[in-house]
Order: structure tokens, then sequence, then C-alpha cells
């Protein structure tokens, strides 16, 4: 027969218990504590008829990992299988007892009288299940069970258990680079769903070289069954990639490519590398006009390479019959730049302003030249400045503090004949 | 200017008549050529209001007449006939004035210490106004006198002890007192406006450091003539002037 017990203590005897037990027996008591609780059981009475590995009566416990211990003999006469006075714990909430005696007790056994009690937390944490610990990063126990957090930068899986990288919807759009696993070159997380994207201008071509260690787990028999590198550049697919073997370098030929991993919820492998490159067809070297100097020097200008160009002191850049105030060319999608070079000419500040009450003399308005505003009588130049101005390598006139607003004139003051002049 | 002498042409040229319905009204001082200074109790409104620039004679047919575009009244000031504190106003002239020997700005002062007037400091009033003490007439040809800064504590002090019929003048440190102890020589009625100017000896120039503004009679014994302290009024004047131009 079975019995079912549960509740926080209880107990149970062998078949008339305290006298002899009767032959031909098979009793089994299922015992369940609250969740969260392991069940403890220990025995008053221990006397079931001893035999070498327990085969003929016996008492099994089965707990809820299925682990197995039978029992047998006498405590008081210390035979080896007797539970004698020890404690014994299932490892969850559930515990199987089962009382077997064969066809004789010749000797008169008197059986078992057992008593459990559902006393200690489970610390479900420390529980390995097929080897795996119960939680991938974080695990935190609590009264009837646990939970699981991740380390930073992770997300919790919605099996509760896994903690998976964040690794979705990445973008890269530098010319050059590279992209790993998470992880990398330690074991990638589990249960993890990445997507990279490199997205360059188009004209640009993108290749791939996978580096050491590639380490993708795998299957002998069957392509990419656990994890898988995927990548799909404009409508052609690359892969699925997997096992230890790194790939051949890909010339995509596209501008955007799309990488995706995905890995299953088991495994311990260290994952993939892939250094990137572009090329696209360069523009020609650009020379730099006379007074003139071009930054940054590159040996080859390609795809969305600048350069700017600067005159000399006192020279400007112009282009037709514009002035610039800076310029910078961009090589573009086929091989050219965006525009005509400028040219570097020499500054002119052109006629200066005449100001009221006064006059401005000059003979020349390029760069360095110098002009002299002077006021008319009774009126004197404003800060008692000299009024002379010098073209500017900006194109202004400008005085010798680098003021550039020309000076005032304004009335002599205080400055009477007679006798007050005296 | 009770005390003073005849100026002659040109000796003033800073020197503005302002003239209310044809009548003098008192005098101002041209600060730029579109600009001029004087004290506020000699402006109510711009009505029938001009200026003469560039004489000394009353009938100099030389003269320049320029007429307000706008008056600028210190918005501290409150006439009432006890009270001149912060007696000084601006005039924008319609048209810049010509300069010439006869018409020129005087200099407004400095924030340096030695435009800071001190006892005894030598300054020069002039203006068309009562001329002698027995006579309320104007002056025919323009006057000016010289006359010392008097010491403030003593003056204020005795302009404290004096109770008008009216009541108490009021003296504050925005007002320069000037004038000889005996008495003699003065600003008068009819001058009000005009200028009290000193020499800048660094630079040869000559500075504005008061408006002529109220006293208690004329040339009188004790009591000293009371004038606008232009040098607390800088900032006033060159914003009024910077933002109006």
């Amino acid at each position: 027969g079975v019995e079912l017990l549960t509740g926080l203590f209880g107990s149970f005897t062998s078949p008339n218990f305290p006298n002899v037990y009767p032959n031909n027996q098979l009793i089994t008591w299922n015992i369940t504590a609250p969740a969260g609780h392991r069940l403890r059981l220990y025995f008053t009475h221990f006397e079931l008829e001893p035999s070498l590995h327990c085969e003929y009566d016996y008492l099994q416990l089965i707990s809820d990992d299925n682990s197995t211990v039978r029992f047998c003999g006498e405590g008081e006469k210390n035979y080896a299988d007797s539970p004698k006075n020890a404690d014994l714990y299932s490892s969850m909430t559930t515990m199987s007892v089962t009382f077997r005696s064969d066809y004789s007790n010749e000797e008169r056994f008197t059986g078992f009288q057992a008593y459990y009690t559902a006393e200690e937390d489970i610390d479900e944490c420390v529980i390995a299940v097929d080897g795996e610990r119960a939680c991938d990063h974080y695990c935190h126990n609590y009264i009837g069970s646990f939970y699981c957090t991740c380390r930073l930068g992770y997300q919790l899986h919605a099996n509760k258990k896994d903690c998976t990288a964040e690794c979705s919807g990445q973008v890269l759009i530098d010319r050059s680079g590279e992209l790993t696993s998470p992880d990398y070159p330690l074991f990638y997380p589990r249960m993890s769903q990445c997507d990279y994207t490199i997205r360059l201008p188009d004209g640009f071509q993108i290749n791939l070289d996978f580096v050491e260690i590639f380490d993708v787990e795998t299957h002998p028999g069957v392509s990419c069954p656990y994890d898988v590198l995927m990548i799909t550049a404009d409508s052609r697919e690359y892969g699925p990639f997997c096992g230890t073997k790194p790939p051949a370098r890909i010339e995509t030929g596209a501008h955007q490519v799309r990488v995706t991993f995905r890995s299953d919820g088991s495994g311990k492998n260290r994952g993939w590398k892939i250094k990137y490159s572009s090329t696209a067809k360069p523009c020609p070297n650009p020379m730099a006009p006379l007074r003139g100097r071009i930054y940054p020097q590159q040996d080859q200008y390609i795809l969305t390479d600048t350069f700017n160009v600067t005159c000399d002191l006192g020279f400007q850049l112009t282009l037709g019959d514009e002035k610039l105030p800076f310029y910078q060319a961009t090589c573009l999608k086929g091989g050219f730049w965006d525009g005509p070079l400028p040219l570097c000419t020499l500054v002119d500040c052109e006629a200066p302003n005449n100001v009221n009450n006064g006059s401005v003399q000059f003979s020349t308005t390029t760069y360095k030249s110098q002009i002299k505003y002077s006021c008319e009588e009774l009126y004197t130049i404003k800060d008692d400045t000299d009024g002379v101005y010098t073209c500017a390598d900006d194109g202004y006139w400008r005085d010798a503090l680098g003021r550039k607003s020309p000076p005032d004139c304004i009335p002599i003051c205080g400055k009477p004949t007679g006798r007050l002049a005296k | 200017v009770i005390g003073g002498e005849d100026a002659q042409k040109n000796e003033i040229p800073w020197q503005v008549m302002i003239l209310k319905g044809g009548r003098l009204k008192g005098g101002g001082v041209l600060l730029r050529d579109d600009w001029v200074l004087t004290a506020a109790h000699v402006l109510q409104d711009m009505s029938g209001l001009a200026v003469k620039l560039g004489l000394v004679k009353r009938s100099d047919p030389d003269a320049v007449v320029a007429f307000p575009k706008d008056i600028f009244i210190h918005p501290s000031y409150h006439h009432d006939g006890l009270n001149f504190d912060h007696d000084i106003a601006l005039i924008k002239l319609k048209q810049k004035v010509p300069l010439s020997a006869a018409i020129m700005p005087v200099c407004l002062p400095g924030k340096e210490e030695r435009f800071i007037l001190q006892t005894n400091d030598y300054g020069t009033v002039s203006g068309w106004g009562v001329w002698h003490k027995t006579s309320n007439r104007g002056s025919y040809n323009l006057k000016y006198a010289e006359i010392p800064v008097a010491d403030f504590a003593e003056c204020k002090a005795k302009y404290d002890a004096l109770v008008t019929p009216n009541g108490r003048l009021v003296v504050t440190d925005n007002m320069v007192c000037a004038g000889l102890e005996q008495g003699g020589v003065d600003s008068c009625q009819g001058d009000s406006g005009g200028p009290y100017v000193f020499l800048d000896k660094q630079s040869r120039s000559w500075y504005i450091g008061g408006i002529v503004s109220w006293g208690y009679t004329c040339a009188e014994a004790g009591y000293y003539g009371m004038y606008t302290k232009v040098t607390n009024y800088i900032d006033w004047i060159e914003d009024i002037m910077l933002k109006n131009s």
C-alpha cells in the first residue's frame, strides 16, 4: 500500500510496531513538506533483519532527486547498513520511504519507528540539476524558492535562469573595426540573440576576416544545430558558421553587412571574432594651390575622406569671385571630389569706410597696407589714437589695438582762445 | 554774474543761452556739437525752447540758433522750491551746430581723482544773468567770474541753520558750494544752468565741474552759490548721450 503524509511533522512505523513486523510486506510512505522546506527523517527505533546489501528486509528512501538509500539491521548492534542515529534529509520537498519484508522474520525483529519534520529552508541555489547551477550568474535563495539575477550588461532570459548578453541592434559605422561574440574570448552567454550591422556609405565594399579563437558549439553530424553565426550582405547569405575552424575571409562586395549570432541554453564555447575592413575607389590626389596648404596629407583619399585648404597668412581662399571663409572637399562615390579646388589670393581689405568730420588717406588696400584717418579742424580722434589702420589677414582694417571699427572724430573740448586759454 | 567781467568773443565758446519764447531762461554748456548740458529747473518742456551759441552780446548777429530735438531731465529731480537735488538736464539738438572758435564744447570731467573738486579750487562761472546786487536785470554782455569752491561742511551748516519763509533749503552731496566768504562775487538769477568750469592742468583743457543751480540771495556774505556736482552724473550723462546719439 501507499500512504501519503503531509504537514510540518509526523511519524510512521512498521506494521505491528512495537511488535514483530509481519512477513511479505511492501508499504510506501510518500511524505511532502510545505514548499521551500526540506524533510528531516530520523528513527527512534530501528530493527530490521540484517542481510548483505539489505536484500531481505529493508527500508528504502527515495528523495526527489532520485537518490536512493537502503537500510536494514539494528542500530544498537552497529550493523553497517542501519541508519543508527543519523538524520536523513531530502534534497527537495518530498521523500518516499518504502518498507519491505520477505517471507521470513524468524528472529522476531520489531521494525522501526520514524519521525519526520519539515524544519529547514531549502537553499535551492546550491542545488545543481544535471550538473548545472540553478542560476547562470547570481542566485538569491528565499523561503520557498529562489530567483536569479545577472551581472551588469546582461539580461535575464525568459527562462528566469540564463543571462543573455545585450547584443542586439549594434551598428558599426567606422571604415574598419572588429566585432566579437559577447565576452569573447571567454564563454559566450547562453540564450543570446545578437545582431550587428556594419553600415558604411554606398560605395564602400566590406571585407570580413575571422580570427582565432573561433569556437561555436557544433555537432558532428548536423550543421550548427545549437549555436549559429550567420552573415548577410545584400541578398547573399554566408553561413551558418560553427565549430572550431574559422571561416575563410569573406569579401562581401556590399557596403552593409548584417551579422547574427544565436546561442542556445547549453554549452561552453568561446565564440568568435571578426575584423572588418573596407575598400572604395580612390579620388585623385589633390594639389595644394600656390600659397596654400592641404591637410590632412594622405597617400590616398577614398570615399568620405576630406581635406581642407588653408592659405598662407595674408592670402585668402577664393573660388571664382567668391571669398571663402573655409574650404573642405569630400571624396565621393566613384572617386570624384565634390568640388573644384580654390585659389589663395592676396587679402584685399578694399576701400575703407569714411568717417564723419574726418577723412581717410590710402594708396593700396591689400594685406599689410596702411591707411590713416584724420579729423577736420576742431575735431579730434576719440581716445587720442593715431588713426592708423592696417589691412589685417582677415580682410579688415584694424588699428594697433586690433579694433576694426573706424575712429570717431569728436569735437575738441575745453580749448578756448582769449584769457581762459592762458 | 555779480562781480564779474565782460567776456570777449571766443573766450567761453561752450556758453549756451537758453531761451523760452524768445526770452532768456538761463544758461547751458555745450558738450558735443549736438548736446547741451543745463540745470533741470531751467527746463519744463520743449515748447518755445531755443538755444543760442557763439555769442557774448545778446544781439550778436553771428549767433547760431538751434532747437531741441529732445530734453532729458534727471529722473530723480523733483523741484519744489526748496530741494534742488539732481538739478541737471540734457538737451539733444535737432542738428549739429557748426564748430568754430566761438562755438566749442567743454570737456566732461574724467573719473580720475584730479577731477574731484577740492575746497579753494578756483573755477569760472559765466552767464547773462543778474549782474548787480541792486538790479534784477540780466546782463547784455556775457559775464564771467572766478570763484573758489567753498568748504562744503561750513556751507551746509549755514544753510541747515537757515529757515526761509517757505522752509529749509536742502543741501546734498550732489551739490558744490562756491563763492567768496565775504560775498560780492556770485552767479545769480538768469545764470541758472550755466557753466562753472575748471582747468585741468594735465590736459590744459577746461572741464565742467558745476552747473549753476540755486542760492539764497546773490553775492551775500556767508551764503554761497550752489552748483550741481557734475562728477556725480558722468555715467548718467554718457549713458543718455550714447543711447540717444
